[in-house]
């Protein structure tokens, strides 16, 4: 939904614990 | 208080103290109101936070680097949702301001700066977001006369692990997200001839979680590009 919050933690915990990074 | 309370109160001539605790009420109001409160808040607070900063960032009194990094916070809270993510987006001055706040003499904040940046790199957006975070790094370096990753460099340098594996992320970002191969193994020596080879012989002995973490994504990048190559 367009209100959706969380967006930044979400990022920086991916960043975080590596998900971010594997490769598609 | 209101949001529209907070734009008023940031456009007279906040100082110091004022200003640190209007900032740090702020951060709250950010961080627990609804998304209509941010967007409330909207393109014309953010406009304020940004020149602010830009102020701020000229000084060199404690309070003002407080200041700073209370604005870098509030600058989180605010691109939580997607309509300030986007207005930070949109602003011209949002990424080239969060290039300067990565300040090896504020090392906090720029723990959190590095983070931000590092986010902005990884999002998936129509335009190239790494290309203008690093085109952005390239510039601020040229108008200090100085390699665009020293900054980055100084902060690995420094005793904080916590800014060290922040320094990491957002190598990990700006060279994940080239798609070229040649873009990417150019990064990666430049940073190496810049010295991040010692210091990563220093590094890699330190025991810690997400230091590691980054550690094993910087070197399997590395290992893929090179088979790739």
């Amino acid at each position: 939904d367009g209100d959706e919050t969380g967006i930044m933690d979400g990022l920086l915990e991916a960043l975080q614990s590596g998900a971010a990074f594997r490769r598609k | 208080k209101s949001a529209v309370m907070y734009i008023q109160e940031l456009k007279t001539e906040l100082r110091d103290t004022q200003l640190l605790s209007c900032l740090e009420s702020l951060r709250v109001s950010l961080s627990n109101n609804p998304v209509s409160w941010v967007q409330t808040f909207g393109d014309e607070g953010l406009a304020l936070l940004l020149n602010f900063l830009r102020k701020l960032q000229d000084e060199k009194d404690e309070t003002a680097n407080k200041c700073q990094h209370e604005i870098i916070r509030c600058l989180k809270a605010f691109m939580n949702n997607k309509h300030g993510l986007k207005a930070m987006l949109m602003s011209p001055d949002g990424i080239p301001l969060l290039v300067r706040a990565v300040n090896p003499r504020l090392p906090h904040m720029m723990v959190d700066a590095v983070k931000l940046l590092s986010a902005i790199c990884i999002l998936d957006h129509p335009d190239n977001l790494q290309d203008r975070v690093l085109e952005a790094i390239t510039e601020h370096a040229e108008e200090q006369e100085v390699e665009r990753f020293q900054s980055l460099l100084s902060g690995m340098r420094k005793t904080n692990v916590a800014l060290k594996a922040g320094c990491m992320q957002l190598i990990n970002a700006l060279i994940s997200q080239g798609e070229e191969l040649d873009f990417r193994i150019h990064i990666r020596s430049e940073l190496m001839r810049l010295g991040l080879r010692e210091i990563l012989k220093e590094v890699r002995t330190i025991e810690n979680e997400e230091l590691k973490v980054q550690l094993n994504v910087f070197d399997d990048q590395a290992e893929d590009d090179s088979e790739e190559l």
